[in-house]
């Protein structure tokens, strides 16, 4: 049966979508069935995977409005172990659709996700920034979240505000939530303020706090123009390699849990 | 009477926060008397002007909710000509009740700035990433917005909607709303992608894009660490002389208009 986890931060540009098709093409890669939603209607995980807006042939907003089934909006991508969903929501009309039937038709959302646990091993879900109604359905729907903070005070200093949520959160849920953990991103340890967010966040967090961080590459940067995440694109680059040593700590924390 | 000017993006940390303490900083220095608002509940524009959230006697949330006058709510900072106003919503409680308001209230908060308009030089207001009801407040408000665009591909992409979103905006106001204009953030013309960003969005926005683009520099970056806006911290570095320079481009466009 699947695991279900979301990507999940208040702040905004911290990594949360480049981590999130990084990760899911490197458990893929590493022999999971993996399905990637993108639950932000900025196209960033469909750009990332080489979709342009016409490619698409239907999504979450299909699947709200017109019925279509979850089985027709999957998107198979250029890895065999990889599926995609996306809102396809393109226009300001079908975005403010999109958004309030995800909160008023969240039941249709939590079934969809439901009956994929028994067809993929694991299953990533991309947020927008902030506790809009997309995060709220994501977290809803999963077993786990997944934090990346980037090397920066402002977003350190948002964490404790997004732990609130999700305590909040968890009080609506009948199943218990987790935490896998938080991971830094863009980190750049020459820098005095990546060693100063990192040591911060090893006194805060200590055992939530991921081993790996993922450094500030120009490779991983390159995704939205190349169609093609760096784990794909490059694998042995520095930031490929940090996803693939992610992906390892995430399965070795869950697994003994 | 005063200019009110939002600074958006749906994107998320492209710099929204950093340029409007940036630029309210040079324009309070060079003479303006400025009002600088935050209307995101996280605390990115007290934090980055030294308030920690114990010295904060009050915000929007109690305009809305404890009918508190705007002066009450009023706070000075460390610059003469600059008084700032923020949301002072810690709780998730507070922060889902006042963007309800801001939405509902939305003439409260309207009336409120109609009123500073006698008193101040320039308004500027901060945004949270996306379309939410703080951005749609802040743009029915303003005579103007600037769109600061991190040098990076997912941001550039993001524009379109952006673009569509004031449109349909416009259509629900009486006043005209101008874009002051497009400024590059985050730039480092040393990499291929700083070069591309800038080059393609010079053949798409032309003459609404800022010949004025502010170089990612680490003393940008430190602002919520330091408690000051690069602007005062460091008056002569790159990234400082920058915004005052971004300043006086667009004092320029607008009395050219
Ligand atoms: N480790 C990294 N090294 C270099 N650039 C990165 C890295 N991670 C992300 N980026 C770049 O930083 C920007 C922000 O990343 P991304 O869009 O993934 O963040 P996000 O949290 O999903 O943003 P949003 O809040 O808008 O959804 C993007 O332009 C991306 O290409
Ligand atoms: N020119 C710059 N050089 C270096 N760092 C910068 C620069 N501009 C912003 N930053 C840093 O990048 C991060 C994002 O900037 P900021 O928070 O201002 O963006 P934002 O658009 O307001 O984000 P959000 O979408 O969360 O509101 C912050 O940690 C900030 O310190
Ligand atoms: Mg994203
Ligand atoms: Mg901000």
């Amino acid at each position: 049966r699947a695991r279900v986890i979301s990507v999940i931060s208040q702040k905004g540009g911290v990594g949360k979508t480049t981590s999130t098709v990084n990760l899911a093409a490197a458990f893929s890669l590493s022999g999971h069935n993996v399905l990637i939603i993108g639950t932000d209607p900025q196209c960033g995980v469909s750009r990332s995977l080489g979709f342009g807006s016409e490619q698409l042939h239907g999504g979450l907003k299909d699947m709200f409005q017109m019925g279509l089934d979850f089985d027709e909006i999957k998107h198979k991508t250029s890895l065999e172990n990889l599926t995609m969903v996306v809102p396809d929501a393109l226009t300001m009309d079908e975005e403010s659709n999109y958004k309030y039937l995800m909160e008023m038709s969240i039941d249709t959302f939590l079934d969809a996700i439901n009956e994929s646990r028994s067809i993929y091993d694991t299953i990533l879900i991309d947020c927008p920034p902030g506790f809009g109604p997309e995060t709220k359905a994501a977290l809803l729907a999963s077993d786990s979240c997944l934090v990346p903070v980037q090397a920066e005070e402002l977003c350190r200093d948002s964490l404790t505000r997004l732990l609130a949520f999700i305590d909040e959160l968890r009080e609506q849920r009948e199943m218990p939530l987790a935490v896998e953990g938080l991971f830094m991103t863009m980190t750049d340890h020459r820098t005095l303020m990546s060693r100063h967010v990192a040591a911060r966040l090893d006194e805060d967090f200590g055992s939530d706090l991921f081993d790996i961080s993922i450094p500030r590459t120009t490779r991983l940067s390159e995704m939205a123009l190349t169609g093609k995440p760096a784990v794909i694109h490059d694998r042995r680059s520095a930031g490929s390699r940090a996803y693939f040593n992610l992906v390892d700590e995430i399965v070795e924390r869950y697994s003994n849990r």
